[in-house]
């Protein structure tokens, strides 16, 4: 059986605000090393990666891999009735037609417990290669999904490229054309604040606005992202949390 | 499309 408990339920409710417009039914597949899913969204052009490991949890057991076959709506639903702050149990059974979700309030007495139906989901299990990256820009979250909306606004893609001296995203519209470009900056004191970029090789490439606006959606799971970038491959977008991770992988457009 | 096409060889189905 699994039982995992959370801390703070703002973690899963943060999880599933920042997947659930690119991913409607997925398995969340939960084994010795946590909770993970893996999910292509329905124009296959867009892949999501979540892993929330066990530190994450305390306690956690799981004796055996299930996989909890969840539609994220209706798990949004539920995650509406805790408070941030509330301590959230997941438990299920070996073969689960449900998962149990309780919600304990850590000022009162306070005990909501749900019942979710699960779905039987055939997913397919894709490979992530390990990639060297031409780039890895780390940057403020807000700053980006400032970038993005912003040039959202007047285009629907973004060509970003990345040299040593900053990382510009640029587009060109029918009212006209934006840019923004962060140079690498070290805030030693605040250092969330700043835009690191390590570097083997300068890299251009274009993607769709669309999809970015979308993942910026991950933005309260983490003060920094950190894209990683390479000709014809995939870019990869990570929200670090405490214990785990949430990544985005995006395809390039085509003719740049 | 050939972006689908471009996922689906980057991301190897196990």
């Amino acid at each position: 059986m699994l039982e995992a408990r959370l801390e703070q339920a703002a973690v899963l409710k943060k999880v599933v605000d920042a997947i659930k417009d690119l991913v409607q039914d997925c398995n969340f597949d939960c084994n010795d090393s946590g909770i993970q899913l893996q999910a292509m969204d329905n124009s296959h052009v867009a892949l999501v990666a979540m892993h929330l490991k066990t530190d994450a949890f305390s306690p956690y057991r799981c004796d055996r891999n299930i996989a909890l076959g969840i539609n994220l709506a209706s798990l949004q639903k539920v995650l509406r009735a805790a408070q941030n702050d509330d301590l959230l149990t997941l438990k299920a059974e070996d073969a689960p037609d449900v998962l149990n979700l309780v919600f304990e309030s850590a000022e009162n007495d306070r005990i909501a417990e749900y019942d979710i139906k699960l779905m039987d989901i055939d997913q397919e299990h894709l490979g992530i290669p390990d990639t060297e990256y031409a780039a890895t820009v780390t940057m403020p979250s807000s700053e980006f999904q400032r970038i993005c909306r912003d040039l959202n606004a007047l285009s629907e893609s973004v060509s970003i490229e990345a040299a040593k001296e900053g990382i510009k995203f640029s587009c060109q519209g029918d009212i006209g054309s934006g840019a923004v470009t962060l140079r690498q900056n070290n805030n030693v004191e605040k250092p969330d604040l700043s835009t690191i970029i390590e570097l083997n090789e300068p890299v251009g490439l274009t993607f769709s606005l669309k999809y970015l606006v979308n993942f910026c959606k991950a933005s309260s799971l983490s003060n920094t992202v950190k894209l990683s970038l390479s000709a014809e491959v995939p870019l990869l977008i990570e929200y670090k949390m405490e214990s785990g991770y949430v990544r985005f992988y995006l395809a390039p457009k085509i003719g740049d | 499309t050939s972006t689908q096409a471009r996922m689906q060889d980057f991301f190897k189905a196990i």
